[in-house]
């Protein structure tokens, strides 16, 4: 998840 | 995805590629410390729960289930197959003093006080800490294998890749998330004495040994 980081990182 | 990026998760892929089969062929975990492998398990599994319910690409499912399914065989060959082997006497850091801060500074500090997203954020600060009881064990053991040095050093270069996948994307899409930003720059500082023992000794053939 995370709101501001798109959520492809890993 | 910028090559920063593709670069960091690589060298992740790396280092775990390299620990499982180093336990796996050498049929020893010795000088491994479980305690940071059982705080990685952890990790993943508080991350990746966004697996089951956002669908964002191939790649992004794929490495999840692979770092997911990788930490659980790990702790496998560790504590089952190979338990005789485990070195515990060594792997004494108490991980009640890195999982309690995670917990409450993640219920503090959130961008969204949300089950995900609390659970996202503990495993950002578990994970920049997760490897502590590791270095400690090289520590108090005072060497590690040169296999041993170079999971470390494909780890610790994974998360400083992040950091300039970070500046990049602030650069070109303006964006940023001061969490991760933060808790990566902790996790690649706690590196730096390992990486400079790494680059002076391991790379010129040397065994990665502490002055006594």
């Amino acid at each position: 998840s995370s709101l501001y980081l798109v959520k492809d990182e890993l | 995805m910028n090559i920063f990026r593709l670069l960091g998760d690589l060298s992740h892929l790396l280092a775990i590629m390299i620990l499982l089969q180093k336990i796996f062929y050498s049929r020893s975990c010795a000088g491994i410390s479980a305690k940071s492998q059982v705080l990685f398990a952890i990790v993943y599994t508080a991350r990746y729960l966004d697996l089951v319910t956002v669908y964002v690409s191939l790649y992004n499912i794929s490495m999840k289930v692979v770092f997911l399914l990788s930490s659980y065989a790990t702790l496998y060959l560790i504590y089952l197959k190979f338990r005789a082997t485990y070195d515990r006497n060594h792997d004494t850091f108490r991980i009640e003093f890195l999982l309690l801060p995670a917990i409450v500074l993640a219920l503090l500090i959130n961008h969204q006080f949300s089950a995900l997203e609390v659970l996202w954020t503990f495993s950002i600060y578990l994970e920049s800490v997760a490897i502590l009881p590791q270095l400690f064990m090289v520590s108090k053991t005072g060497e590690a294998e040169s296999i041993t040095s170079h999971y470390l050093f494909a780890l610790g270069s994974y998360r400083g890749l992040y950091i300039l996948n970070w500046f990049y994307r602030y650069w070109t899409e303006g964006h940023y998330d001061l969490i991760a930003i933060v808790a990566g720059v902790v996790q690649t500082v706690l590196y730096c004495d390992f990486f400079y023992l790494y680059v002076t000794k391991v790379l010129k053939g040397k065994k990665l040994q502490l002055p006594a």
